[in-house]
């Protein structure tokens, strides 16, 4: 992380980097789609539909490390950190607290790295199937990775019986954060 | 002065995906 910006930056120039952090962070969650076993299965209409819909819950679940709840900061993925009161300043506050709140709560699951990506890949083919054309075919890769993940965590966690569902339980977290937020406003200059 | 394409994240987001798509094919 880079050391906290101030004055230095214009608002502007703060919003216009925290609109254009998304756009590395979406073409991302297109490869990780494209890894997940039998999601090229789909039909490409289906996978465009499962990306709309899901992404946007994928980054909540790949930002959540960029929170830093002691320090109260963001970290953008550009490498600027700025404190949560800069941030409200201009206008984030709600959509930055749900992601507090929401980091909080799944960074109390000490979840490893690869836990964390199957869980990333159920998210995303969890999303809303409004338009999707192969319901069968989505269910199927869901019920399997969800039938992955359970597997990984209570092999490597025999005692901890609550986790998985606590896990399960962030689900509809994510979609709550989608319906509130996911028509928040990003601005990228024109040249 | 600066002129901004605004949208929301939603918008955004499915932007990217068509043009990857889009892209790809």
């Amino acid at each position: 992380a880079c050391p906290v910006s101030g004055a230095e930056r214009t608002s502007q120039e703060i919003w216009e980097s925290f609109s254009q952090c998304f756009t590395p962070a979406v073409k991302e969650v297109v490869e990780f789609a494209k890894g997940i076993p039998g999601f090229q299965g789909l039909s490409q209409q289906d996978q465009v539909m499962l990306l709309k819909s899901g992404t946007f819950q994928v980054l909540m679940v790949r930002f959540c490390t960029l929170f830093n709840a002691g320090e109260r900061t963001v970290t953008f993925l550009n490498g600027q950190t700025y404190p949560l009161s800069t941030l409200r300043a201009l206008g984030m506050g709600s959509l930055l607290d749900a992601m507090f709140e929401f980091s909080e709560k799944l960074g109390s699951l000490g979840l490893e790295p690869d836990e964390m990506a199957l869980f990333m890949a159920v998210v995303l083919v969890s999303a809303d199937r409004s338009g999707i054309s192969d319901m069968w075919a989505v269910e199927q890769l869901q019920e399997g990775l969800i039938r992955a993940l359970r597997s990984l965590i209570t092999r490597r966690r025999p005692d901890d019986t609550a986790l998985f569902p606590k896990l399960l339980l962030r689900l509809p977290d994510l979609r709550t954060l989608n319906n509130l937020h996911s028509d928040k406003l990003l601005a990228f200059r024109i040249d | 002065p600066k002129t901004h394409r605004v949208m929301t994240l939603a918008d955004h987001i499915s932007h990217i995906i068509t043009q990857d798509f889009a892209r790809n094919q």
